[in-house]
């Protein structure tokens, strides 16, 4: 019976697609994940990817990897990541570009922003469902939280604390200023 | 994996086992904190850590997440605490009808994550990786004990216990026991409640270590509230004094705890006032 189980099990699935996206924005860039759902096999395997694009000065929110250790591989461009220990202090803080790996281990926090060209990469996570806890945006931490706690554990009124959990209405793709701006000034140039 | 087993259970080769008391001891503003050395044979050879936290009334642990799955005893007192389940809605809500015509963001009523009402006899399970805070609104001390068991799948990382902090300065309870070798002795907390000795740059919530412009931008916010979330300044520890009551999106507590406790009539009576100011406010309920 074996070739109706591991025989005839699906080994493939593109997420280079940029039509398959699971998550798009269009200001910011797309994300496509593979995981045990999708692909079943990756539930004997306990490992996932995700494929990712920023587009200029996006960045991917920040967040920790709840359950499994993330090895980005950059494709293209370049960006700077910041990763995060358990006592606040930056783990890492640099460029990556083109080849190059770097290991963000479980529960660190970790932030992405593109550079100038863009950035693409491959993670591959070590966990069959790898699922993140983003910081900012709309399915945060910082949103979960009454907005009683925000104002006293950060020691903010309640205004700030309103806009801390309201002012990012995206995912986890995010435009930044810099970006807009630059975007702005061309359309202008343009016309 | 072989190796591992075997690695375990040479662990748990040892002569004699001990009662053994916390070995560390972290003061801060409205609690504390007391952990046992999680490199202790007995711990090592049973692959967890154990901390005992006590929280002032009106006292707020920080919200965190540690490395680890967590169960969680309450030895004494009663609480509100939240877990923060990423991608899940915020289904604790202030109704849109309270908020009248405002839909601006200034006039924005809460919404959070569902949260639980704890008391003595309480075992609350908090998975790996996923974020809780805790605010003891009794009228006593609130106690509890928290297994950490590090050698559970869901934890990838070493055998060692991390506490990842989202606010504040606060001290992982496990640390100082790992610089210095586990050691036991009691310390006072950091700066103000350490009497302004200790260095401050060795703990810091998870936001410190990112640059603030970068933050600055995912938030959408301004300068000084980045220098709040990256706790800047601030020297009360993981257990932080209330200012006032915290104001909760939450249920009253059930009938029968209620009744327990031998208020339940006060709270109804307290529900039937709210239903009545609500129905001033709002002008009654629409009918069909």
């Amino acid at each position: 019976g074996l070739e109706e189980t591991f025989c005839s099990l699906r080994l493939r699935e593109n997420i280079g697609d940029p039509s398959r996206a699971d998550v798009f924005t269009p200001q910011a860039g797309r994300v496509s994940t593979v995981n045990s759902f999708n692909l079943p096999i990756l539930g004997h395997l306990q490992l996932s990817a995700e494929r990712g694009t920023l587009y200029r000065s996006a960045i991917y929110t920040p967040h920790w990897n709840v359950n499994a250790h993330s090895v980005i591989y950059v494709l293209r461009g370049r960006a700077r990541i910041q990763v995060v220990d358990h006592l606040g202090q930056s783990f890492f803080d640099g460029e990556v570009r083109q080849g190059q790996i770097l290991t963000v281990p479980q529960n660190h926090a970790v932030v992405k922003q593109a550079g100038s060209e863009g950035f693409e990469w491959v993670s591959f996570k070590t966990n069959d469902n790898a699922w993140i806890s983003p910081l900012a945006g709309r399915t945060s931490v910082i949103r979960a939280l009454p907005e009683a706690v925000l104002a006293n554990a950060f020691q903010i009124s309640r205004d700030q604390a309103r806009r801390l959990k309201y002012n990012r209405e995206e995912t986890f793709l995010l435009t930044s200023s810099s970006s807009r701006r630059e975007d702005e000034s061309e359309r202008r140039a343009a016309a | 994996r072989s190796q591992e087993s075997f690695r375990q259970r040479n662990e748990c080769q040892f002569d004699r086992l001990q009662a053994l008391e916390p070995d560390n001891r972290i003061q801060a503003e409205a609690g504390v904190i007391e952990s046992w050395n999680p490199n202790h044979d007995q711990f090592q050879c049973a692959g967890v850590a154990v901390t005992r936290s006590t929280i002032e009334p009106n006292g707020l642990h920080l919200p965190s997440y540690t490395n680890t799955p967590q169960l969680i005893y309450i030895v004494k007192g009663r609480a509100i605490t939240g877990t923060i389940f990423p991608g899940c809605p915020e289904t604790f809500e202030e109704s849109q009808r309270e908020q009248g015509q405002g839909r601006s963001q200034g006039s924005r009523k809460d919404r959070h994550q569902r949260l639980h009402h704890l008391r003595e006899g309480d075992i609350l399970a908090i998975p790996a990786g996923v974020a809780y805070w805790c605010y003891n609104n009794g009228d006593q001390q609130l106690v509890s004990v928290s297994l950490l068991d590090t050698s559970n799948f869901n934890n990838q990382l070493d055998d060692n216990p991390r506490r990842f902090y989202l606010a504040g300065n606060p001290e992982d309870e496990f640390e100082q026991l790992r610089r210095e070798g586990g050691r036991g002795r009691e310390r006072e907390g950091r700066q103000a409640w350490r009497g302004g000795q200790g260095s401050s740059e060795d703990y810091n919530n998870i936001f410190r270590g990112f640059n603030s412009r970068l933050l600055e931008e995912a938030f959408n916010v301004d300068q000084e509230t980045v220098r709040r979330l990256q706790g800047q300044s601030d020297n009360r520890n993981s257990i932080i004094r209330v200012k006032g009551r915290l104001d909760l999106v939450s249920p009253l507590r059930s009938r029968q705890e209620g009744q327990r406790e031998g208020r339940w009539e006060e709270e109804r009576e307290r529900e039937r006032e709210e239903e009545q100011r609500r129905m001033r406010r709002g002008g009654g309920y629409d009918a069909n």
